[in-house]
């Protein structure tokens, strides 16, 4: 047993748990209740019961905020960098303890640090178990942003905690919604028919969107990274549907449905999401399938369905003459296109799991591709 | 987001620490990360591999600037392996 060698896992299935002060960056009812929720996490996937106790009661899991050095010689450090600790299960009166650095600026939504998200991971080292090197999984050792609504317990997390204290009864009911999310691996990444939600280049980079993920392809440093979408931007949607950038203006334009939103850098840029008709769509029109940015000629390239438009992006308006036909314009590409981007003087389609380099001036189709060809495989 | 850091002492401290603190490194290995040397010993690159690999990053044993992104994130203060 390698982070806790002291420890395994507890002998009961009752555990009391105790908040022994509250973050003043919150309310203590919101407190309770994120501490609530992270404790059902793994409460619904095992025979675990949770029992509050109050005032001078013995608890197994003590949960505390506090600042620099707090008596247990593993000091905090600030804002940012270690956000809590926990200990793992043991006779020791500090076994279980969860405690929280009171420097981080705690809140129930993503404006600081989500003490949910976090309690959640530190009480799977209450309960015994230690990180995981899985992406995406609530104990992976790196904070990530995730809307508390659209939260899944990994199916790592699950199997794990289930190896120590067994199935719950009523599991097999939560297990199919819990085990859904994140919907993709990083073992899908060479697969011969990977196809991508959307594609973009930023800030000369190359970044591929599917479900949950994005794959960013650099140029300066080797490998691929894959990331959850939500480690950049966490108010933003999974299954993104179309993105492009205008250099320019250093910004990155995203849709899903029929919103899109803006976004510089870290942040969605204030009004948005907005409705896609506002570029002047149809009403008909209700998604976006792909978008490509032509910074050459300034102009947008939007594909929905069998048709496509062109958006002046110096005007701010769409081009008269549109729709027009993706099959007639573009041959050889077929009836529609799933993903696109500019670069380097070519646009790059995607179309399930073929890619087609295009010259944008012909508009004819000069090499024909795997979809997954930037992703070294 | 895409940017190109350079790799200084204050990066070295920085990984230092971190492999310390999360990989069990030994602070008698660590005093060569004092120096700007970057032919670590044996120990520190495994170090460095070792976390590349839980991170999913290429494993080169060098300090680079995916590593270093990924020591500057928020995270759990528990170790990544056993002391």
């Amino acid at each position: 047993y390698i982070a806790f060698p002291w420890s395994s896992k507890w002998g009961k299935k009752v555990l009391t748990y105790r908040i022994l002060n509250y973050t003043p960056d919150m309310d203590p009812d919101e407190v309770d209740r994120a501490i609530e929720r992270a404790l059902k996490v793994w409460s619904d996937v095992t025979p675990l019961t949770f029992i509050k106790v109050y005032g001078g009661d013995e608890a197994d899991i003590k949960i505390s905020f506090a600042s620099g050095y707090h008596n247990d010689f593993y000091p905090f450090d600030g804002p940012h960098g270690i956000l809590a600790h926990a200990y793992g299960p043991t006779d020791d009166p500090i076994g279980g303890d969860a405690h929280f650095d009171e420097d981080e600026y705690w809140t129930k939504d993503l404006k600081g640090i989500n003490l949910f998200l976090v309690a959640a991971h530190e009480f799977g080292h209450s309960l015994g178990l230690n990180h995981s090197s899985v992406l995406g999984s609530l104990m992976h050792p790196v904070y990530t942003p995730t809307d508390r609504r659209k939260f899944k317990l990994h199916q790592d997390d699950i199997v794990r905690i289930q190896n120590l204290y067994g199935v719950c009864v009523s599991e097999k009911t939560t297990s199919t919604s819990l085990t859904q999310a994140p919907t993709s691996s990083t073992t899908t990444t060479c697969a011969h028919n990977l196809k991508f939600d959307a594609a973009t280049t930023l800030r000369g980079e190359i970044f591929f969107f599917k479900d949950s993920y994005l794959w960013r392809k650099r140029f300066y440093t080797p490998g691929i990274d894959h990331l959850l979408i939500t480690s950049f931007w966490p108010t933003l949607p999974s299954g993104l549907q179309a993105a492009y950038e205008v250099n320019e203006e250093d910004v990155m334009l995203l849709f899903k449905g029929n919103q899109y939103w803006a976004i510089r850098g870290y942040d969605v840029l204030p009004g948005f999401p907005k409705e896609i008709h506002t570029l002047g769509f149809p009403g008909s029109i209700k998604r976006i399938d792909a978008a490509v940015y032509n910074r050459d000629t300034r102009k947008t390239y939007f594909f929905s369905g069998p048709n496509y438009w062109s958006y002046d992006e110096v005007s701010k308006s769409m081009e008269k003459g549109y729709p027009k036909r993706i099959a007639i314009n573009f041959p050889r590409v077929g009836r529609r296109v799933d993903a696109a981007f500019y670069y380097k003087g070519r646009f790059y389609f995607f179309r399930g799991s073929k890619q087609f380099e295009i010259d944008p001036k012909s508009k004819r189709v000069i090499n024909v591709l795997k979809s997954n060809s930037w992703l070294d495989c | 987001l895409p940017i190109i850091p350079e790799i200084g002492e204050d990066d070295i401290e920085i990984a230092q620490k971190y492999l310390e603190k999360y990989y069990n490194l030994k602070q008698k290995e660590a005093l060569f990360f004092r120096t700007k040397d970057t032919n670590f010993t044996n120990s520190i690159t495994d170090k460095i591999q070792e976390m590349q690999a839980f991170f999913g990053l290429q494993v080169t044993g060098k300090l680079d600037s995916n590593i270093l992104e990924v020591m500057g994130k928020p995270r759990c203060g528990m170790p990544d392996v056993g002391q």
